[in-house]
């Protein structure tokens, strides 16, 4: 496989800090 | 509703100067200005006491308070400086600083590696990557046997472990992140670049503090 193990960890919603900007 | 100086409302424990926290982020002081009113937002979504707790973050990403994730954990422990259990003001524009597009990648680099060496040993260790990847594998719909888990850790773990010793060290995560520059993709919010346009409604309190100063 040519699959990268960070490149699958980054796929965590855990690092999608985008959701601290959405309207609350 | 509308133009009230923010200079006159109560502030936040743990508030700092936004001209101090502009002069060693990337942000300018209307920026800071602008996340404050995001920070005080998230700040009382659940305990009404202008910090953020654990829980109040897990909820602005998640939109659940419970939800567990290993790496949201992590981000917001590197957030909490201080290692008080919350992340106050002066700790969220240093921290989100490092994911502005314009932050040096030598801090984004560095920021990452943190995230990754989960028991902070200053080495990311296999068994650590392993468990990322797992914590990953759970998370979502993605399905692999733990040999192929196995497989893709020892390959990652053969690319970037160039000294050999089991372990990735700073300078090795460093060469390569060089060789793989996607790894740097989740360092950096596009968001940050227009954080002002973003918070409207600061804008107009902003220029009523501005004319005061």
């Amino acid at each position: 496989t040519n699959l990268n193990a960070f490149d699958i960890i980054s796929l965590s919603a855990g690092f999608d800090l985008s959701g601290l900007f959405e309207e609350k | 509703m509308g133009c009230i100086s923010t200079k006159h409302t109560k502030q936040t424990p743990g508030y700092e100067d936004p001209k101090v926290l502009a002069s060693e982020t990337a942000f300018t002081v209307s920026e800071v200005e602008a996340l404050y009113e995001l920070y005080k937002k998230l700040s009382f979504l659940i305990i009404k006491d202008g910090l953020i707790h654990k829980e109040e973050f897990q909820l602005a990403l998640f939109r659940n308070s419970e939800k567990q994730n290993l790496f949201a954990d992590r981000v917001f422990d590197l957030f909490d400086v201080k290692h008080n259990g919350v992340i106050e003001f002066g700790e969220f524009v240093r921290s989100l600083s490092i994911f502005h597009p314009d932050a040096p990648e030598e801090d984004k680099i560095a920021f990452a590696f943190r995230l990754y060496d989960l028991r902070q040993t200053g080495y990311i260790e296999r068994e650590e990557l392993k468990e990322m990847v797992m914590a990953l594998l759970n998370e979502s719909d993605l399905r692999l046997s733990d040999e192929v888990v196995e497989q893709i850790v020892d390959k990652t773990f053969g690319q970037a472990d160039s000294k050999g010793d089991g372990r990735i060290d700073l300078d090795e995560w460093k060469e390569f992140v060089k060789k793989n520059p996607s790894l740097l993709r989740n360092m950096t919010l596009p968001y940050l670049k227009d954080i002002t346009m973003a918070f409207p409604s600061f804008v107009m309190k902003s220029e009523v503090s501005d004319e005061d100063m």
